[in-house]
């Protein structure tokens, strides 16, 4: 099964 | 004092296009050295990074710092108004309600003039790092474009799979199953019309079809669209203007 991923793993706020 | 002149109105026309069916609300930050603008789709899996240089105008000046928060359903209305072939100039005080579009036919005695209402809006500015790419290609965006096309009609996913030599898109669905597979080449005629792949490491990654037509939006911007891929980075998709680019960050989908 295929989940997908969002941004927030790899992005912070600046 | 904001005031930022498009020889043509198409350019931002086609820079709006390109982006204002995944986000709404974006603020424009406008400074002295060019406007840019970031938002994130409401999923968070995409998100949108945009920067216009100032050799993008044919006039250019912004003395103070503004944002200029815009709904993009608003000002696709003001921007319809317009003809392709007018000079548009955007126009804004240093505190402003509202942002002036001015639209100048360059044959006839013509002047339109809409003014579009401005919002506060709370986004967040991510801050994007110099990612690591294991693998950066280039290719003729109408190229990018048909292929997300085609294989998104059978599957909610596509899977981009690089090893040295092949560029490989797979579309697997309930109704069939498709792929296309390309090499790298160089088209000395046509140097648009080439693929240049780069290669550090293999990459097997699958993205949601429906922010692939997203992205294949941008394609009316540029010619060529570069794509790179990380195992363990967003994807970046980026068709690049005269002066700055429009972005694409997608994250992934990963096997549960």
């Amino acid at each position: 099964v295929l989940r997908q991923k969002t941004l927030n793993s790899f992005f912070i706020a600046a | 004092m904001l005031e930022a002149k498009f020889e043509e109105a198409s350019l931002f026309k086609r820079i709006i296009d390109g982006f204002k069916d995944c986000v709404q609300l974006v603020n424009f930050q406008c400074k002295e050295d060019g406007i840019i603008a970031q938002a994130v789709d409401d999923s968070r899996v995409l998100l949108v990074s945009l920067e216009i240089g100032i050799e993008a105008f044919q006039n250019y000046r912004c003395d103070h710092p503004v944002t200029l928060g815009i709904d993009l359903t608003s000002l696709s209305k003001i921007l319809r108004c317009g003809n392709n072939t007018d000079n548009l100039t955007l126009i804004a005080d240093d505190t402003p309600d509202s942002v002036l579009l001015l639209f100048e036919d360059t044959k006839k005695d013509r002047i339109a003039e809409y003014s579009l209402k401005l919002m506060d809006i709370d986004a967040e500015f991510l801050k994007i790092e110099d990612l690591a790419y294991d693998c950066t290609l280039k290719m003729p965006s109408p190229e990018f474009s048909k292929i997300v096309r085609d294989l998104s009609q059978l599957s909610d996913s596509i899977n981009i799979m690089i090893t040295k030599e092949t560029i490989k898109f797979v579309a697997d669905g309930d109704i069939g199953s498709g792929s296309v597979i390309l090499k790298p080449f160089v088209n000395m005629d046509k140097p648009q019309e080439s693929i240049n792949l780069n290669m550090d490491q293999p990459v097997d990654l699958t993205f949601g079809s429906k922010y692939l037509l997203d992205i294949v939006k941008g394609s009316a911007l540029s010619d060529n669209v570069g794509v790179r891929l990380s195992s363990e980075a967003p994807a970046l998709f980026q068709f690049d203007l005269k002066s700055g680019y429009l972005q694409f960050f997608l994250a992934p989908k990963f096997n549960d």
